[in-house]
């Protein structure tokens, strides 16, 4: 569904250069949970990123569906990440001026055409925030943000969502009942995921972890697959 | 040193009152390690704030080291919180224009006079983050902001430390150093700390844990007391 191949990512910081991801290969398969984990700085937004096609590597080259980015057209390439790319940010990126509804809505109403309200409404309600549907993001706990940012994911239905640490902010019972949520979507809509986490007890609902330390990825060999 | 006395907090959003704190009576000591737990949207953040007079309770009293908040003049209340209180924001409230360096230094700086260049990069060297001194908080990771949050909160060694979720976006190893850090200063300084923590793990380091459910506190009866 999505690979990496030899994929570098350098950022240039007053002529020092830091390599952020080095010569990452990685095959995604499409109904895939997959668990990155790493310490804080290794590169896990940053390969979610260009997982989601949200930012170019430095080198190396990415295929979606076997063809790749770099020689598809922006509008196509956006298209499709509209179309099938859900991102759950680590700062979760909410639009304050809108309340929760409408930061959930949003994606559907950059789509366009008509939307159905009682989906949005239910999947509110899925992340335990149904009293919350006219608080602005300012007018929210931290964690309730977050689920803001898992609701709006979830409203397109797609194919693949990447999360950058979906639970961090979220007490141990409120973040298991949002990763029961993604195994059922997994199980039951072949939902790929692709998850980044601190969290070690998260990993062991993963069918495969990848370990990634200074910008480099390490899978358990056969692990899961 | 800090008391609440029948704390109660209450929003309005569209004529509907959310109680986010109700009758809460806390009392901190000089020198406590304690520990605030609960679901998202408990209230722990609106507990930090008011504990930190950077937000007054709809109703109910605080007094720092016996005196009543109400009855201090606006300017002397800032300068006590300047002088003696360092907050760890959840999210973090990082300077943009500035680099960690900067916004490390922010508090001196506010304060006015010379101040310890070696103190500021000894502070950023404790949270891991010597390498990064020239960044700004968008070529961070979100780990990475989190630290420079705590170690900003560090440098002008304040009496009491009001830590709001402060390693919920580092891995474990990295999050346990930064509790060790705390604990040290805790032991070695007489530091008070008051943290929230979504973490198990964390309260054990606690010498009192405090849980949170709608807004209502519960204390383990003579717990570490
Ligand atoms: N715009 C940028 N300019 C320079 N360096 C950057 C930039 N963005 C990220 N980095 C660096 O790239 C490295 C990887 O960052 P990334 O955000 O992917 O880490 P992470 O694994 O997600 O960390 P965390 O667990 O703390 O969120 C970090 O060392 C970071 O400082
Ligand atoms: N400005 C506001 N207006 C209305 N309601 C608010 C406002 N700020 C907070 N709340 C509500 O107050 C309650 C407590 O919020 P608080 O941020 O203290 O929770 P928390 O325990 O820190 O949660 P988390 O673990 O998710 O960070 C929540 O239900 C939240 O929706
Ligand atoms: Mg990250
Ligand atoms: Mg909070």
């Amino acid at each position: 569904l999505i690979s990496l191949r030899n994929i570098h990512k350098t950022y240039l910081l007053d002529k020092v250069a830091i390599q952020a991801v080095r010569d990452v290969c990685l095959d995604i398969d499409a109904g895939d949970f997959i668990c990155l984990m790493g310490p804080s700085g290794s590169g896990k937004s940053t390969i979610l990123h260009i997982l989601g096609c949200i930012e170019h590597p430095s080198s190396g080259n990415v295929f979606i569906r076997g063809e790749n980015t770099r020689t598809m057209r922006d509008a196509a390439l956006s298209r499709f990440r509209n179309r099938h790319i859900g991102f759950i940010f680590q700062s979760f990126n909410l639009i304050p001026v809108l309340n929760v509804r409408e930061n959930v809505e949003f994606p559907l109403v950059i789509r366009g055409g008509k939307f159905d309200r009682d989906h949005v409404e239910s999947v509110i309600r899925s992340v335990g925030l149904s009293d919350c549907m006219a608080h602005r993001p300012d007018e929210l706990s931290g964690g309730q943000r977050q689920r803001v940012a898992i609701a709006r994911a979830l409203v397109t239905r797609p194919d693949i969502i990447l999360a950058d640490e979906p639970t961090a902010n979220l007490d141990s019972k409120t973040g298991g009942r949002i990763i029961d949520l993604l195994l059922a979507l997994n199980r039951e809509s072949g939902t790929t995921f692709i998850f980044s986490t601190h969290n070690e007890t998260l990993s062991r609902y993963a069918r495969r972890t990848i370990r990634i330390l200074d910008g480099e990825i390490y899978e358990a060999a056969g692990a899961g697959r």
